[in-house]
């Protein structure tokens, strides 16, 4: 789960943004 | 009402593209044959890429300080990921629309997009881009693809496989409601390695499939070949990720650039 956790992010809660 | 339950899924996938994606094919197409009323700015030397940088996509470039001292093909690979990432935003979005994802293991959801999200780009950059180039910065610049390939190696490798790819892909003349479906069928596929529950994606990639296969049929009557040509399109857009990957991680290796975290995190123990 660590290894990607802004996709997991991601599908959890789409309002937060990630920073470009 | 099966034939009614897959119409009910084609629209609801369609519906869900149009919604979560900023550039769509027929929007790309207005601006690329010029029927609006302010045409993209050309990048097609330095100069130009310079004033893009000003203006276009002063956002990006300007976010980062490091970014002034790099050289163009630096600062145009930097662009390239803020394009790639803010699009794998949009197709977890879209994914999380299409029946049936948000109910799988999380885990798997997770490496369905690992896996999708690269092939589903190439597959939606092509709708950007013609012969001679590609539209960038939502669509008010256009890159021209003789610039792309006069950078120096290995940046020059990067778009034209991209290219060659779209140039074969729009001759099938897919429209927004084909390619919606076409996306959704690329990150519903039941073979991406470490997937947990394998049947449930089955099941799902099974019914999107055929829901497409009905679709091409109607909506394009007198290509009887379409659906097998876009069968074999999936085969050849993982060649090109695995291409792409490849490059990625030699630029990494070789050039001093970073990569964004989200995009470190697809690529890692990908292939």
């Amino acid at each position: 789960k660590e290894k990607h956790k802004i996709l997991h992010r991601l599908l959890q809660n789409s309002s937060s943004p990630v920073d470009l | 009402p099966q034939v009614a339950d897959q119409k009910t899924l084609a629209k609801q996938i369609y519906e869900a593209y149009l919604k979560n994606f900023n550039m769509n094919k027929s929007k790309a197409r207005t601006i690329l044959t010029g029927k609006t009323s302010t045409p993209p700015f050309v990048i097609h030397d330095m100069e130009t890429l310079q004033l893009a940088e000003q203006t276009l996509v002063a956002k990006m470039v300007g976010s980062s300080g490091a970014l002034l001292n790099k050289d163009a093909e630096v600062r145009i690979f930097h662009c390239c990921q803020c394009t790639s990432v803010e699009t794998v935003t949009e197709l977890t979005e879209f994914a999380k629309s299409v029946p049936g994802f948000s109910n799988l293991d999380l885990n798997d959801q997770v490496t369905l997009l690992k896996y999708g999200v690269h092939e589903a780009l190439f597959a939606m950059l092509a709708s950007c881009m013609n012969k001679d180039g590609l539209l960038v910065a939502h669509g008010s610049g256009f890159i021209t693809r003789e610039f792309l390939k006069s950078l120096r190696r290995p940046f020059s490798q990067m778009m034209e496989p991209k290219f060659q790819f779209a140039m074969k892909f729009n001759s099938l003349e897919l429209d927004d409601s084909d390619l919606a479906l076409f996306v959704a069928a690329i990150i519903c596929c039941g073979d991406r390695p470490g997937l947990v529950n394998v049947p449930h994606i089955e099941r799902m990639q099974e019914s999107i499939v055929n829901v497409l296969h009905l679709h091409l049929k109607s909506n394009h009557p007198d290509n009887e070949f379409l659906f097998p040509k876009l069968l074999q399109k999936l085969v050849d857009l993982r060649q090109l990720v695995t291409e792409h990957a490849q490059l990625v991680q030699e630029i990494k290796k070789t050039e001093d650039t970073s990569l964004h975290p989200l995009l470190q995190e697809i690529y890692r123990d990908m292939y």
